[in-house]
């Protein structure tokens, strides 16, 4: 089944929020069958750092969060 | 609260900063203000000294700036992201960004307000990372505060003083640092208990924890972060499935909520449930959904109010251990759960069938909010 466009719109919001502020990098090549994928790594570490449930999943609550405003400091590295 | 390690921090404690430019959505002498307000908040509570320079570089460079503003981080238009940062470090080290495509206020809860938004950059040019205490302003989400009645928390207290140790001069006592209240406190007095739609939501001060059954942790945000008018330290709450609506109570008032938004006419008096006028305050509210009965509790009685009638019943108030066997203290929030009706009294709750009024249980705060 093809994804409705409202949940693709909102997968690809989570990615680029994900790749903001918890450094997820691009998702290239074959996973490994069975393994965890670095957006589920990535979702599950932001629900830890706000308390939500850990699902690994992007439920309402997760959105929901990821759509408040809030501040984007930029990588450490950078002021170094 | 956490920094950003390798003992990142300023090694002066004497800093600059220079206000580049202005946003057009306040007067100059509002953004002036706001920045340097903002400024004093870490000051007070360290040894660190802020003085603004006109021109030439400084340790701190405030800028207004939209989309590509030359630091290879874009901001993103309206919303999203507000502001930024950069840890302590020479160059841009410490420089403060602001979204210039936010609507940015001096106090007002319509926009963002700036004092807020740079109290929080600040943070970050002082050495702080972002904290997961939902109640610091080191919590990367913004949350309206007033620059007049703003005090820092205790966190970001405990947090920039790891970094650069406390103001040796002495400071005017003033309002202590609020702490964000914990669930594992077990002495903990919770202000009001209600549902909200199949979850529950405890209330404490000016946060709440949000339990869904489906869930085991709870989540804590602030009241403000749900309900934008809503006020904190409320009294008592209740849920009325009548017209599935929240109902808040402080003092003399009432506010009413549908999901998020505050109902028209709202907040009223008390006494549009009928309480009479010399009840000043409700201690804690129970919506019973079987009998679609609201029971306000005051002090050692509790009145009971009709939700499909709309009217105040007969014979109340009553006392309390009339109804509840041994309910001689105050009731400081109540819920009604599967049948049973728990009347919280301090720390403990009290476990009720309402039928017969017989105590069941004697529980803690951790039998619904998980520690």
């Amino acid at each position: 089944m093809p994804l409705s466009q409202d949940n693709m719109e909102e997968e690809q919001f989570a990615e680029s929020y994900l790749k903001k502020f918890y450094n997820l990098t691009e998702e290239t090549g074959p996973l490994l069958r069975g393994g965890v994928s670095p957006k589920t790594k990535k979702l599950m570490e932001m629900q830890k750092f706000f308390q939500l449930q850990i699902t690994g999943t992007l439920d309402a609550d997760t959105l929901d969060l990821m759509k408040r405003p809030r501040c984007g400091v930029p990588d450490v590295d950078i002021a170094q | 609260f956490s920094t950003f390690g390798n003992n990142l921090k300023w090694q002066t404690n004497t800093l600059t900063y220079r206000i580049e430019n202005y946003t057009p959505d306040m007067s100059q002498a509002e953004v002036d203000y706001s920045i340097e307000k903002a400024l004093q908040v870490w000051a007070k509570v360290t040894p660190l000294k802020f003085t603004r320079i006109y021109s030439g570089i400084a340790d701190i460079m405030i800028s207004f700036g939209s989309r590509d503003h030359g630091d290879f981080y874009p901001f993103d238009g309206p919303d999203g992201t507000l502001a930024h940062a950069f840890a302590p470090s020479s160059g841009i080290g410490g420089d403060a960004h602001f979204d210039e495509d936010e609507k940015f206020t001096f106090r007002s809860n319509t926009g963002y307000v700036l004092f807020m938004v740079a109290a929080h950059e600040f943070g970050h040019s002082l050495g702080l990372s972002h904290s997961d205490d939902p109640g610091a302003l080191m919590y990367p989400h913004y949350s309206y505060g007033n620059p007049d009645t703003f005090i820092l928390p205790r966190d970001d207290v405990k947090g920039i003083q790891s970094l650069y140790g406390g103001n040796e001069e002495p400071i005017a006592p003033g309002p202590t640092a609020p702490t964000t209240p914990d669930a594992c406190d077990s002495t903990m007095v919770l202000d009001a208990v209600a549902t909200l739609r199949g979850e529950m939501l405890f209330f404490k001060d000016r946060f709440l924890w949000r339990h869904s059954q489906q869930s085991s942790t709870p989540q804590q945000t602030l009241i403000a972060n749900i309900w934008s008018s809503a006020p904190d330290n409320i009294d008592a709450a209740f849920e009325s499935l009548e017209s599935d609506q929240v109902f808040l109570f402080k003092g003399s008032r009432v506010w009413a909520f549908s999901g998020y938004d505050l109902q028209a006419n709202y907040p009223k008096s008390i006494t549009s449930f009928g309480l009479p006028r010399t009840v000043k305050k409700v201690d804690a509210a129970l919506y019973e959904p079987q009998s679609r009965k609201i029971f306000f509790f005051v002090g050692k009685n509790y009145y009971s109010y009709d939700d499909v009638r709309k009217t105040m019943d007969k014979g109340f108030p009553k006392r309390v251990d009339e109804t509840f066997s041994g309910m001689t203290s105050q009731v400081t929030a109540a819920l009604q759960h599967r049948g049973f009706t728990y009347l919280y009294s301090g720390p403990y709750m009290h476990e009720y069938s309402l039928r017969s009024g017989r105590l069941y249980r004697v529980l803690r705060n951790n039998y619904f909010l998980p520690c």
